[in-house]
């Protein structure tokens, strides 16, 4: 999927991480990914 | 914990510039994080990218920059868009709207100034 980013967020107290990549094969369930 | 969400995120087809922000995003994130959380996911993102190109990607200016808010709205029946209640998570924006089993299709554009 290329670069995968890696980002947290926090709005009231509740910190969730984020990743984001250039395309979904390798990256989702199902596209590919081992 | 909330199971994993992943989200195909893409600029509004008619809210947005044609070459505004134009990649579709391939997101992965827990489905406890609300509408709220992904709007500012985007807007951080968007102003770093932006800020990298013209070289001035310091925290201080990708914290101003990423106080520009965005609407996030998903597809609905008759090709019509919804907008998203903000503090509805993603877990039940997905039960409540999406009700199918594959990455959830979602869609933002700038909030508009009342």
């Amino acid at each position: 999927p290329g670069e995968v980013t890696v980002t947290d967020v926090t709005i009231n107290s509740l910190t969730v991480t984020f990743r984001e990549a250039l395309a979904a094969k390798g990256f989702f369930r199902g596209w590919g990914l081992e | 914990g909330a199971s994993e969400i992943e989200l195909v995120f893409r600029p509004h087809p008619t809210l947005m510039e044609k070459d505004e922000a134009a990649q579709t995003r391939y997101i992965k994130t827990s489905g406890k994080a609300t509408v709220d959380h992904l709007s500012k996911y985007l807007a951080v993102r968007l102003a770093l990218e932006e800020l990298r190109k013209s070289g001035e990607a310091s925290p201080v200016t990708v914290e101003a920059a990423s106080e520009k808010q965005y609407t996030i709205y998903i597809p609905t029946a008759g090709s019509q868009f919804t907008v998203l209640n903000g503090s509805f998570s993603l877990e039940l924006v997905s039960e409540k709207y999406w009700k199918v089993n594959k990455p959830m299709e979602l869609y933002f554009a700038p909030t508009k100034e009342h």
